[in-house]
């Protein structure tokens, strides 16, 4: 995250590959599901053999004895309908919720986030030298209707995006957020609005971030759950 | 000077267990030198196939089966590798063939093969023994015919026939320049046979297996004492887009791995083929040219890759990496990912179209947006289907047709014959895409389940962390 702050967000999980490396990061929405950004892997079924999941540190390299840490294997991947760039894993087994480690909510179908609202995105991927590389970095967003992005964009942000207002300073996810949450603080619950995307410029200041709009795939995400 | 291990392949780190408890395979011999040893003792063994090497205690233990005999298994093993003789593992022939041994046991019209014990329908005058290796019905050539192995066959009208096995020599190709090449042939042009990689004899050399290894790994053709280069192995004709033939195709079925067709504004798997003109990384940063040793000195100079297209400054993946990827110019970033280049939609060709959701699509469209076939709806394997012709009679359920019994806003999808993949949506697109409706417009009430709460983050911000 550029321009972010070392932050809390216990919803957030480190993807991690067979070297044990970060790659991405991702949100619990369920005790066992993950939901993630396509841009992570290869292909819809490569195997997944030694991918594992961390959650329940701050860290992106924590201590193997670090009290908290839960590393579990990754067991399966579905990729979401076409044109979401969603993919859902599921875990081995499911984890242990506690302080350090809580589900985010998911929003009712179709739900838009009202413009304005107050989000934050977090992440352990590149800062740019902008914050502490070493722990789990939170920035502020605020959503920004389609219509207003799209003036930026020229039209080419569809129904199942959203965006968040471009500030002047560099602030944003990078290489290595792709993945984790866009969270919206909504009737006193935290709510898995956005996922994080690749976007053609990282953090590029005056210029509206876009997202994969959660809300448009919550009935594909509790039927991949369900079945 | 050829070692015995030469007619061995080797499997690092793998154990060939055999599921029939009663069979037991050979002791362990802890008074062998070395693998070579090992190779020394099971090779004039005719009833000695493979052997086990344990890399710690460098003892083996003789096997008289391959991974092609029935009711056998491999497994990784942290301990052992497995040697097995090549003529058993072979799919294709040497020279005439009369050293074959695999499994092929139909002729080239797919006759199946008689039995060698049998002597009916066709009498002969063979009789199986270690020795000739006339093993169930395999081709076998046990008297040097120069077609190659042939069997007698179950029909009483054709007595025998030639199977067809093509020679070693032909069954390869290569692309480019063979970097890729993991194929099995050990011959050079000439018909030298190569030197093993792991040997340093007859000739020293640099390329440690070690430090190429991936997890399952072949015998790689030794040292090419040919001086003119790659051996007998042909290139392959550049692909001019007759999927039969596709490289995919083709490179597959012979030793190859699957070569990436190539793309230009998007990449598809980890984006080997891409071939497109993205010079920045991620986070905006301008690439460093691959012929430039600076900010970043590296060794993907674009002579020595020249299969990689590693053009000017462009986002390629050249040694197998997640993602297209180049070095940057910063000359505090050394490399960096170009993620910002999308991914191909691999989806099959779409068949048919939907209206709305498609909850009324009645078409016959039985195949999902992967190419994978549809379950019968009725069916109860290999998915236990929630939605049935009983349970969902206004969803006409038949066959195994794409439907939408539970109205999913994405389409119609099936439960699917992967059994990896319980559900997936078709091979169908939205007829009226753009009278979708808008879900901009209604204000939505907001349920929430118990979830969302956390310790409230702005004391632990305000706190110094730990």
């Amino acid at each position: 995250v550029v321009g972010g702050q070392p932050g809390n967000s216990p919803w957030t999980v480190s993807l991690r590959n067979r070297q044990g490396q970060h790659f991405c990061g991702g949100s619990l929405v369920k005790e066992q599901w993950v939901l993630t950004a396509r841009q992570c892997f290869s292909s819809c079924h490569m195997p997944l053999t030694g991918y594992e999941v961390w959650l329940g540190t701050l860290f992106q390299d924590p201590q193997p004895e670090e009290p908290g840490l839960q590393r579990v294997p990754v067991a399966k991947m579905v990729c979401g309908p076409s044109g979401s760039q969603l993919v859902l894993l599921k875990l081995e087994r499911s984890v242990t919720l506690n302080q350090r480690v809580a589900l985010i909510c998911l929003p009712p179908e179709r739900y838009v986030v009202p413009p304005g609202t107050q989000c934050e995105i977090a992440g352990w991927g590149e800062s740019k030298g902008t914050g502490d590389g070493t722990v789990l970095n939170v920035a502020l967003l605020n959503v920004i209707s389609n219509r207003e992005c799209n003036i930026k964009h020229r039209g080419r942000v569809r129904e199942s995006e959203m965006c968040t207002k471009g500030l002047l300073a560099p602030v944003g996810a990078c290489e290595g957020d792709y993945g984790g949450p866009l969270a919206c603080f909504t009737h006193d619950c935290w709510v898995l609005e956005g996922i994080i995307i690749p976007n053609r410029v990282c953090a590029r200041p005056r210029w509206p971030a876009v997202f994969m709009r959660v809300s448009v795939f919550v009935d594909w995400i509790h039927k991949v759950m369900r079945l | 000077q050829r070692s015995p291990l030469n007619d061995f392949q080797v499997l690092r780190g793998t154990e060939l267990q055999h599921l029939l408890h009663t069979v037991v395979p050979g002791p362990w011999q802890e008074d062998v030198a070395d693998a070579e040893e090992c190779a020394g003792r099971c090779g004039p063994l005719l009833d000695c196939r493979a052997f086990h090497y344990n890399v710690s205690s460098h003892g083996c233990q003789l096997l008289p089966w391959t991974q092609n005999s029935p009711h056998t298994r491999l497994q990784r093993s942290g301990r052992c590798d497995l040697f097995q003789k090549k003529d058993y593992i072979r799919t294709c022939i040497m020279d005439n063939g009369v050293r074959y041994r695999g499994t092929i046991a139909t002729t080239t019209s797919g006759l199946p093969c008689q039995g060698w014990s049998h002597k009916f329908p066709n009498d002969h005058k063979y009789t199986p023994t270690l020795r000739n290796g006339l093993e169930e019905n395999f081709c076998r050539n046990p008297d040097g015919d120069p077609g190659g192995p042939w069997c007698y066959t179950t029909d009483p009208a054709v007595r025998f026939q030639s199977c067809g096995i093509k020679s070693c020599r032909e069954a390869a190709c290569i692309w480019c320049n063979g970097e890729d090449y993991r194929g099995a042939v050990d011959r050079t042009e000439s018909g030298r046979e190569c030197q093993r990689w792991d040997l340093q004899r007859p000739h020293q050399h640099p390329f440690e297996p070690g430090k190429y290894v991936k997890v399952w790994t072949t015998t790689i053709a030794g040292i090419l004492t040919a001086p003119s280069g790659p051996g007998a192995i042909p290139r392959t004709r550049r692909w001019r887009g007759n999927s039969a033939t596709s490289p995919a195709a083709v490179g597959r079925s012979q030793a190859q791995p699957r070569h990436e067709v190539t793309t230009l504004n998007c990449f598809r798997g980890k984006g080997e083929g891409y071939r497109g003109t993205a010079n920045t990384t991620t986070a905006g940063v301008p690439c460093q040219r691959w012929d430039a040793q600076s900010p970043h000195q590296h060794r993907f100079a674009p002579e020595k890759y020249e299969c990689k297209d590693l053009r000017e400054n462009f986002c390629r993946n050249p040694d197998g990496s997640e993602a297209p990827w180049c070095f940057t110019s910063r000359p505090g970033m050394r490399m960096a990912f170009c993620y910002q280049i999308r991914r191909c939609a691999d989806d099959v060709r779409t068949e048919d179209c939907y209206h709305g959701a498609g909850e009324q699509y009645r078409g016959t469209v039985s195949k999902t947006r992967k190419g994978v076939q549809c379950q019968h709806w009725s069916a109860q394997t290999p998915h236990r289907p929630q939605f049935t012709p009983t349970s969902a009679p206004h969803s006409q359920l038949e066959e195994n047709f794409c439907r939408n019994p539970d109205r999913d806003s994405h389409g119609p999808w099936c439960y699917t014959m992967d059994p990896g993949t319980p559900f997936d949506y078709c091979a169908l697109q939205r007829c009226d895409r753009d009278h979708q409706a808008s879900i901009l417009d209604p204000p939505d009430q907001v349920l929430f389940e118990k979830c969302g709460k956390r310790v409230d983050r702005l004391d632990q911000h305000r706190s110094k962390l730990r």
